[in-house]
């Protein structure tokens, strides 16, 4: 399961014109000046998960999400991931996966899967099947690398006893 | 339960120690801070840099703790292998060397496991197969699909 | 007391939209949360980058906040002005734009006050006045004196 | 009041060989690779203006400060910085004032101004006179940038009353 393909659609600083990622299987660097967007990116893929913290999508409440140009906030936000799925690691007849979140200024979401609406709950069904969770350590956020080596001896055994 | 718990510690250690090598030529290990309380006591990162004596890994530098952290969490990830992996800017305090080290890893982690990483430095966007550009064009987030050359620093 | 505040705020704000705009092009100021309670209300730092909405520095890009931060804190000095600053890695998140032109404006400063930074971004070693490498031989940190062109990476 | 000179002599990375910076008054760049001692020498100028705050020094406790090179810690750390004094800043007739503290294996520290022994409260005194302190916002300790941008506004309504 790897991501073949990430759209962004009113997601942050990414505004009304829709922005698409078509992603390779190999080494994928994302550049840019400062400002520009990079960890909005790996915000939209963990919001696609299902992440309900606004703390961990760095906002103050889920509807800052949704893009806002100075003048007003668009209406709702969108990102959809498509995933990989040739080896059959998701339990769904389909050769790739496309996973889409929806959020409205409300702050209230929808979730739908290959199309067909769905709820959050079978959502991370699905994606746990792959071991795949918006706070999974496969995905580091910027200055989390610092938090890691600070941790103290008791929260690293709570973290490999998770892990076991 | 005990047992399930160092088995893991054991596995991560050993991984941690690869990766951790693989990219400083150090050594480095999970130990438990009291062998007398197996069932409650703490974990300690011991992290030993070529040349110099052993060290907890709160009481290294900046870049070294950023290089070990790297490698700790590459252990615990290979224990629930997902399939792909994202990084935002960990190469932030890593010299040269080490950043080099770390896109050499990365690029051949790369050949069986998807990478994306957010990085600044040229060094990193050199290995990459595909590399991304993204800025603000009107108030707006835009990409471009660029490859080195087209990027070089003005 | 509260006047004493208010004129203080009213000083740091000024010189911090100053450093701010000298970096970013941009403005910044401090302003009350709640105007409504004056002698206990927080403070709030906001900015607005070229292009884009005025925003809490909580809320802005890594980068961003680093270049905002570095302003803030030249602003406050300013009050209780010493002799010398040192920084260590405050440009670790920066792109080169925003190192450029912190380089720059240390380069200025540095004219009237000792400045010494830690740095791994060659943008800053090529503006300074002196430049010391230090390094471990043999378990034991030691220094050089250099010229950018004798530590070129290699 | 700028740094002219500065020794560390058996203080945490810096060995029994005595290292000494002698420092302009321009803009100084100091870089090195990773774990070469670079933010020591700012744990240094702390340690000499008397910081007392292991956390602060980064290390467990204060005998971590004296060199230890795997086989045993040396005797004691020693850390000597001159400080112009041309324009009289500081209260003391000389052109230049350099301020000494050493601290042995057991935590304890002697302080020395221009040779002559002197008690920690005589050291801040003298340093206070121009605003210098350990913990002054002209230090800048790596990483600690982001600290201050994630700083809530109850705690910077304080900074601005502690520089009133
Ligand atoms: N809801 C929103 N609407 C519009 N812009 C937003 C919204 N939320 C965040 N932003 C803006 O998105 C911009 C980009 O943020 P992001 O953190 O992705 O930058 P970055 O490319 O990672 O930069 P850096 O290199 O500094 O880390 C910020 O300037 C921020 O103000
Ligand atoms: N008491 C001590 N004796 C010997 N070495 C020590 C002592 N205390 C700390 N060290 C070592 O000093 C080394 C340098 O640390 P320092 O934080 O100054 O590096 P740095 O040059 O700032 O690196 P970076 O670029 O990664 O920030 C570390 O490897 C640390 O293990
Ligand atoms: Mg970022
Ligand atoms: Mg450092």
């Amino acid at each position: 399961v790897y991501i073949k393909k990430l759209s962004l659609h009113g997601f942050k600083s990414f505004g009304q014109r829709k922005v698409t990622f078509e992603l390779l299987k190999g080494l994928i660097v994302i550049t840019g000046p400062n400002g520009g967007g990079k960890s909005n990116v790996l915000d939209a893929i963990r919001f696609v998960m299902g992440e309900l913290s606004p703390h961990a999508l760095r906002v103050g409440r889920l509807s800052e999400l949704v893009h806002d140009d100075g003048k007003g906030r668009a209406a709702y936000a969108r990102v959809s991931i498509t995933l990989d799925n040739s080896e059959k690691a998701l339990p769904i007849e389909a050769d790739e996966v496309t996973i889409t979140r929806k959020i409205y200024q409300n702050g209230e979401s929808e979730y739908y899967i290959n199309g067909r609406s769905a709820s959050r709950g079978e959502l991370l069904m699905l994606l746990s099947a792959a071991n795949i969770r918006s706070s999974g350590y496969n995905i580091l956020p910027q200055g989390a690398i610092l938090n890691i080596a600070e941790m103290n001896p008791d929260d690293m055994r709570k973290l490999i006893e998770d892990v076991a | 339960k005990l047992r399930a718990f160092f088995t893991t510690m054991e596995k991560v250690s050993e991984k941690f120690a690869a990766y951790f090598n693989r990219l400083t030529n150090g050594v480095a290990w999970l130990r438990l801070v009291d062998e007398t309380k197996p069932s409650d006591s703490g974990v300690e990162v011991i992290v030993q840099f070529p040349g110099k004596p052993q060290r907890s890994l709160r009481s290294v530098s900046g870049g070294e703790r950023s290089v070990a952290a790297v490698s700790l969490l590459m252990a615990l990830q290979g224990l629930t292998p997902a399939d792909f992996y994202i990084f935002d800017e960990v190469d932030a305090h890593m010299d040269v060397a080490y950043t080099v080290a770390l896109a050499e890893l990365l690029k051949e982690m790369s050949k069986k496991t998807q990478i994306i990483i957010v990085s600044l430095k040229d060094v990193l966007a050199e290995k990459a197969d595909q590399l991304i550009g993204v800025y603000i064009d009107r108030g707006e987030s835009r990409i471009i699909k660029t490859k080195l050359e087209d990027v070089a620093v003005d």
